[in-house]
C-alpha cells in the first residue's frame, strides 16, 4: 500500500507525502480562488487549468510563502527617530520546480490595522544583491532599491509586484532577499518623539509572498490554426 | 438477442459512488481542503452485444464480436472512466507553504466500455 501511495503521490508532484511542521494560517485569497473554482461555476463552463482568472494571469499553480527574514532591529532596542522599521525579508521559493515559468510574484505587506487620520511614512524595499557583514549593508553595491514611496495606513495591506524578481530567484544563489525600511514622514515629525511617529507602524503584522506559476508540461501553447 | 444475455442492469459497467475521504488515507496533516471528494469508480462487464447505455468505442464493439467468435483467445473489453474531472486541492508543502492547484483526471464523471 505504501508503494502505491508513493506512486500516487509522485503523480501529483510530490516526492514524499508532505509534513508541514508549523502550518501558517491560510491566506484569505486562497480560500477565496479555491471556493470560487469549487463552486457551482465550475459546472457550468470547463475550467482552464492553465489560466488563474481570479488574478488574470497564466498559471496553474498558486503558492503563498511565508517570510522568513528578521527584524534588524526589534521595536524594544529601537532608538533611532528616522527609522521605525528594518526588516530582512527572505522567502524560500526552492520549491517552484525547474520546468516552472513564474507569472506572477506579488509581496503582500500587512498591518493589522488602518486608520484615515493615520500618520504618513515612507517605505522603501531594496533587493539585496550581496551578503555583507552586520552594519555594512547600507553600501550602493550590497543592495538595490526597488521601491521608495509614501503611504497612508488607508489600506491593511501594501501589495508590490516582484514578479521579475521571482524570476531570477529561481537561481537559489540569486534569492538574498530584501530588506524592508520604513521611516516617518520627514515633515511631520518636527513636534513627536520617533516613538509617537512609529506607534502605528507598530501593527505591522507580516509579509507574504503570492507566486503563480505555469508548468509548461501540463500547460502546452494551442497549436495555431492555419 | 437481449432476452438470452446473461447480465444484470446491476452487473453492467457503470459509474459507481466513492467518496474518498483525505482523513481515511493519513492525509488530513497536509491536505486542508477538500477533506474529501467524490472520486467514483468504473465497474462492470461490457457484454455482447454492447448496447448505447454501455457507451462502447468502435474497437470495444469489435472486441466483443472476435469475443463471441474466439471466447478462449480474446476477452471482453474492460469498464474505464470515459470522462473525467479535475479537483483543485489546497495544501501545505514539505516547507509550510500555502499552495493551490488544480489536479486533472481526479474525479471520474462517465464509465464506458
Amino acid at each position: 500500500l505504501k508503494r502505491r501511495e508513493e506512486l500516487f503521490l509522485k503523480s501529483l508532484g510530490f516526492s514524499s507525502k508532505p509534513n508541514p511542521v508549523s502550518p501558517p494560517p491560510v491566506p484569505s485569497i486562497l480560500w477565496r480562488i479555491f471556493n470560487q473554482r469549487m463552486g457551482s461555476s465550475i459546472q457550468k463552463k470547463k475550467p482552464d487549468l492553465c489560466f488563474v482568472e481570479e488574478l488574470n494571469v497564466p498559471g496553474s499553480v498558486i503558492r503563498v510563502f511565508p517570510d522568513q527574514g528578521r527584524f534588524i532591529l526589534p521595536y524594544s532596542d529601537y532608538i533611532n527617530p528616522t527609522q521605525c522599521l528594518e526588516k530582512r525579508l527572505f522567502f524560500n521559493i526552492s520549491t517552484i520546480e525547474k520546468d516552472e515559468r513564474v507569472t506572477m510574484g506579488q509581496l503582500e505587506l500587512r498591518f493589522s490595522q488602518n486608520t484615515y487620520y493615520g500618520r504618513v511614512f515612507d517605505l522603501r524595499l531594496y533587493r539585496t544583491l550581496q551578503i555583507t557583514l552586520k552594519g555594512m549593508g547600507r553600501s550602493k553595491m550590497s543592495r538595490k532599491l526597488l521601491v521608495a514611496q509614501t503611504f497612508r495606513l488607508l489600506h491593511k495591506s501594501l501589495f508590490f509586484n516582484l514578479t521579475e524578481i521571482c524570476q531570477s530567484w529561481q537561481d537559489p544563489l540569486k534569492n538574498l532577499g530584501l530588506v524592508l525600511e520604513i521611516f516617518p514622514k520627514k515633515e511631520s515629525s518636527r513636534m513627536s518623539t520617533a516613538k509617537d511617529e512609529c506607534k502605528d507602524i507598530q501593527t505591522f503584522l507580516y509579509t507574504s509572498l503570492l507566486t503563480v506559476t505555469l508548468n509548461p508540461l501540463q500547460c502546452k501553447k494551442p497549436r495555431r490554426k492555419r | 438477442s437481449y432476452s438470452k444475455m446473461p447480465f444484470t442492469a446491476s452487473n453492467i459497467c457503470k459509474k459507481r459512488r466513492l467518496y474518498v475521504e483525505f482523513k481515511d488515507v493519513g492525509w488530513q496533516n497536509w491536505v486542508i481542503a477538500p477533506q474529501g471528494y467524490m472520486a467514483n469508480y468504473c465497474y462492470g462487464d461490457c457484454p455482447y452485444p454492447l448496447t448505447e447505455i454501455l457507451n462502447g468505442s468502435n474497437h470495444a464493439i469489435l472486441q466483443t464480436l472476435v469475443h463471441s467468435i474466439e471466447p478462449e483467445d480474446i476477452p471482453l473489453p474492460c469498464c474505464v472512466p470515459t470522462k473525467m474531472s479535475p479537483i483543485s486541492m489546497l495544501f501545505y508543502d514539505n516547507n509550510d507553504n500555502v499552495v493551490l492547484r488544480h489536479y486533472e483526471n481526479m474525479a471520474v464523471d462517465e464509465c464506458g466500455c
